[in-house]
């Protein structure tokens, strides 16, 4: 375990509790992809399959492993019940939700059979989860950018993923150096997931930062 | 003994 690892993990974990806060705390689901939030539900399932398994790597590791998959399962089922208690930021919250994740699931599913460690049930799955991870805030981001509006909780929660993703990145290469080891299929991965993240970086720059759309208190 | 978990990231 280095710095870098560590301090992806923990902000990885503060965007899961900044946006379960935002909900609860504003009881609002605006700007939320409910696509991108049932995507992470199944990267979660499909890669920590391995706790049935029993090999466990660290305290530390499995405990992150549960929080993951139950934090995704309770946003889903915010999202679900907001359904009955206001039906119409539901419907709107559906309605703007348009990217066809169908092609996010198979594309991740093609990669997963052509590029493993294994060609086994949980290496399959695994690498499933991985290319889906990588792509899996696109409809997130296909939704911020065509309500054009940007939500500070959307932001702030897309932010906190994304220095997760990049701090994952010199965490690989310390690795590397001092361990002698590297994953190739999450380093892959991993940079295409950066490359998506660092584009909604560059178009919130261009748009938030230096046009109008900029609110201080 | 059994083969050890490769994914150690989360």
């Amino acid at each position: 375990m280095n710095l870098f690892r560590i301090l992806g993990d923990l902000s990885h974990l503060a965007s899961i509790l900044i946006l379960i806060r935002t909900i609860k705390a504003t009881d609002s689901i605006d700007g939320i992809s409910f696509k991108t939030q049932a995507l992470y539900v199944i990267i979660f399932f499909t890669r920590y399959l391995d706790l049935l398994t029993f090999q466990h790597i660290s305290i530390y590791n499995s405990l992150m492993k549960l929080f993951f998959i139950g934090s995704s399962l309770y946003i889903v089922i915010l999202l679900q019940r907001s359904k009955a208690i206001q039906p119409i930021a539901y419907r709107e919250m559906i309605m703007a939700d348009t990217f066809k994740v169908q092609y996010l699931l198979g594309g991740s599913l093609i990669m997963a059979l052509l590029f493993n460690y294994k060609f086994s049930f949980f290496e399959i799955l695994w690498s499933f989860s991985i290319w889906l991870e990588s792509v899996a805030i696109l409809p997130q981001l296909f939704m911020l950018s065509k309500s054009g509006k940007s939500k500070s909780l959307t932001i702030h929660y897309i932010f906190a993923l994304g220095i997760y993703r990049t701090l994952y990145i010199p965490n690989w290469i310390w690795r590397y150096f001092v361990e002698g080891k590297v994953d190739k299929l999450a380093v892959i991965s991993g940079i295409v997931q950066t490359l998506i993240y660092s584009d909604f970086f560059y178009i919130y720059y261009k748009k938030v930062i230096k046009g109008s759309n900029l609110q201080l208190p | 003994g059994p083969k050890k978990n490769m994914h150690d990231e989360l």
